[in-house]
């Protein structure tokens, strides 16, 4: 992840959505879906955690730090997709499940 | 003519077989004319590289690793309870070990870099995935990926959406442009009754699926078989037969080799050294090229149960062995001759709606497809490569059904092969199979979907809802393949592989790596530290400063005249040892002239306290060789007599 938090902040268990939001045209793209990113992590109760990797326009919002009890957390969840379901910079998202994989 | 002095060499069989000569790589040729890798890296992507190692260490590559589950640069891995995180070493080891080193074994392109991904040590979502496969994607050219889902024989499951965007991402914008190349294991699930075509790493065009054969050629009983499985090379079998012999780690129970390592996750890294044997002889090979290359040149070989089968194009293929056996040989001297194939064409079929039952066995449902020329003349596409076929069945025991494709050849693909295991009561959604078996082929013509079900009868039938064919090739002929088969034949004799011949590369482009610079948390903390650390200390300093300024004023010689000086004892004059302690003030000399501004001066203002030592802050001391008075014509010590402080 190419900002702070990362992984191990999914590694406490907490909620994370990925979420890819509309390219804005020219250079300043970079910068303003960054703030961009800020903002709409910032509407769905999220913390933006920073770009995923290389692909552009992809960011991932992860729950802020600090525990919380299994109802707050559901309340969070349905918070979180009820406002990037309607976001109009949202163009996908998708929350993070734990991927089983295993060597070969 | 080869000869290494690690202990091991000779027990690695799949490098250079003597008991069995032939039933190996048929490497030393090509290391021979100096082809070992070089200037090219693989990265490890699995669950550490213990890069300390002897074997690995020369050839490591810090600049292209990370590790995703600590969230820092360093991909060591971390001993667990069970012994389990050599994994990632091992398949190092295969790849560049490191020759003449007295220590174990060899890798197979040992004049490579290797770098480390760790990433499968910890809980891995598919952002996390995304982020692996394209990490350093500028400096790693090969992706080794010795994991996939579960080989249980009952799952359906592969990248998801993030981690196909990195996938396809890597091969247009990876390697400057060239396209990484992303090597997977097949699996695992041979007992289990498993096929990769469920396994959508496997299944994707932008990967190179290798399975795995035993010293003797045959398929393991690990082993899976699928369409999409491009080729083979060697790995452990059963018992009786001989492991792989690589660098293993020296943690917990590791002592640094081992002669055990097998499965699919062996033969991955051995096709991922030679498709870097493969880019040092021509760096400038595409993603596909490679693929071309292997299909090309992988040999078949007598294998009774293989189920060989050769398409139009020639190529004979087995769901057990992909093209057949890699063979580094052939892989190089094709590679270095090989000029790029024609851009990726493809085409999609609408999506089909059918709704239709599936009978059960000996009866099968029959869906076709017709691809026209006028479909094919906007992209151009003659020959094919991969085939996909995107299915919704509904079901109530998924492992009952069958699904073949029929290329307009007549070529055969088990896309969807029966599992024993696999009750899931969801059938499949929205899943894409895959075959490589009509590569080269005409592309135009009739596609045929069967699909049977196999099942006992008490179930209720199946549902095929819908279906969609996409076709990926180029404008290549068939005679342009015909030839090119024969170009590859006349360079067999290795009269290119010489550093006089060399084909025109183009230059890769220039792709920054748009990952800004990232402060990881452990560094996050240490400045953080630092920080307040350094605002401590200067507020005390301050106040240190203000209140010995304060009592100095306090004191009543000090406000009108002079200040007294501190009572200098003889000894310490004597030995030198005095110290000069002052109040923070502006000396003014006798005629006014504030000796701070004052011109003259010929030494430095107050020096800084250079006599603090640790713990020593009780009194802020400085001292000053000499007061930068304007008359310093006699010896400092004698003008403070005559000196006025002002505080």
């Amino acid at each position: 992840l190419s900002g702070a938090g990362g992984p191990d902040t999914l590694g406490a268990g907490g909620l994370s959505w990925a979420v890819h939001l509309d390219n804005l045209e020219g250079k300043r793209e970079e910068e303003s879906l960054a703030q961009q990113a800020d903002a709409v992590a910032q509407a769905a109760g999220l913390v933006n955690a920073g770009r995923i990797g290389e692909l552009r326009g992809h960011y991932l919002f992860v729950q802020p730090v600090g525990h919380r009890q299994a109802v707050e957390v559901e309340a969070m969840r349905q918070q979180a997709e009820a406002v990037l379901a309607r976001h109009e910079a949202v163009r996908w998202y998708s929350e993070q499940r734990l991927l089983k994989r295993a060597k070969r | 003519s080869i000869h290494f002095n690690d202990p091991k060499y000779p027990q690695q069989w799949h490098l250079n077989n003597r008991r069995s000569p032939g039933r190996d790589i048929n490497v030393t040729g090509v290391w021979e004319r100096n082809v070992t890798g070089r200037g090219v890296t693989v990265v490890v992507v699995d669950d550490g590289v213990e890069h300390t190692i002897q074997d690995i260490a020369p050839n490591y590559s810090p600049e292209g690793s990370y590790d995703l589950n600590s969230n820092d640069p360093d991909p060591m891995p971390h001993p667990d309870a069970e012994n389990g995180n050599r994994h990632g070493t091992r398949c190092a080891g295969e790849i560049a070990a490191v020759p003449n080193n007295s220590f174990c074994a060899v890798g197979v392109a040992y004049g490579s870099r290797i770098a480390g991904i760790r990433v499968l040590d910890g809980p891995l979502t598919d952002s996390m995935e995304a982020v692996a496969f394209n990490k350093h994607y500028q400096i790693n050219d090969i992706y080794s990926c010795s994991w996939g889902p579960d080989d249980d024989g009952k799952t359906v499951d592969g990248p998801h959406q993030l981690g196909k965007a990195a996938l396809q991402h890597g091969v247009m914008a990876g390697r400057q442009g060239f396209g990484s190349i992303f090597v997977v294991a097949s699996g695992n699930g041979g007992q289990h009754n498993d096929n990769c075509n469920y396994d959508g790493y496997a299944n994707s065009i932008y990967t190179v699926t290798i399975g795995a054969v035993d010293e003797e050629g045959h398929m393991p009983f690990y082993a899976e078989e699928c369409a999409s499985m491009l080729a083979v090379t060697f790995s452990g079998g059963d018992k009786m037969l001989r492991s792989i012999v690589t660098t293993d780690w020296d943690l917990q129970k590791g002592t640094g080799c081992t002669e055990g390592h097998t499965g699919t996750s062996a033969a991955a890294p051995l096709a991922a050294g030679m498709i870097a044997l493969m880019l040092q002889v021509r760096p400038c090979l595409t993603w596909r090229d490679v693929q071309h290359i292997i299909v090309f040149t992988a040999t078949q070989y007598e294998d009774r149960h293989a189920d060989w089968l050769t398409n139009e194009a020639g190529f004979s293929h087995s769901h057990q062995h992909g093209f057949g056996l890699l063979n580094a040989w052939r892989l190089v001297n094709a590679a270095k001759i090989w000029t790029s194939v024609p851009y990726l064409a493809s085409y999609i079929s609408p999506m089909l709606k059918e709704n239709k039952a599936v009978p059960r066995s000996p009866h099968s449902l029959e869906v076709l497809w017709n691809v026209s020329r006028m479909d094919l003349e906007m992209s151009g596409l003659k020959t094919l490569e991969h085939v996909s076929v995107t299915v919704s069945i509904t079901h109530p025991r998924r492992g009952s059904l069958e699904v073949k494709l029929f290329c307009p050849s007549g070529m055969m693909s088990l896309i969807g092969a029966p599992r024993s295991m696999d009750s899931d009561p969801n059938g499949f959604n929205d899943w894409t199979f895959s075959t490589v078996r009509c590569w080269g082929e005409r592309a135009r013509g009739t596609y045929r979907l069967v699909i049977r079900d196999v099942g006992d009868e008490s179930l209720p039938v199946g549902i095929l809802r819908q279906w969609q064919l996409t076709l990926y090739g180029s404008v290549w002929s068939p005679v342009d393949i015909k030839d090119r088969q024969s170009l590859l034949e006349s360079a067999m004799s290795g009269k290119y592989l010489h550093d006089g011949f060399t084909l025109p590369c183009p230059p890769g482009l220039k792709i920054p790596e748009e990952d800004g610079y990232t402060i990881t948390p452990n560094t996050l903390k240490t400045l953080v530290l630092v920080g307040c650390f350094t605002v401590f200390w200067t507020i005390y300093y301050m106040l240190e400063v203000y209140l010995s300024q304060r009592n100095v004023a306090a004191t009543p010689g000090c406000r009108s005249g002079p200040c007294p000086w501190p009572q200098r004892n003889q000894k310490s004059r004597d030995e030198g040892t005095e110290l000069e302690s002052m109040p923070l003030c502006n000396s003014k000399d006798l005629d006014g002239v504030d000796s701070e501004s004052g011109v003259l001066s010929t030494t430095s203002g107050l020096l800084a306290p250079d006599l603090l030592s640790e713990g020593d802050w009780s009194l802020s001391q400085s001292s000053k060789s000499a007061l930068d008075c304007p008359h310093q014509h006699q010896p400092p010590d004698l003008v403070q007599g005559k000196e006025e402080q002002i505080c």
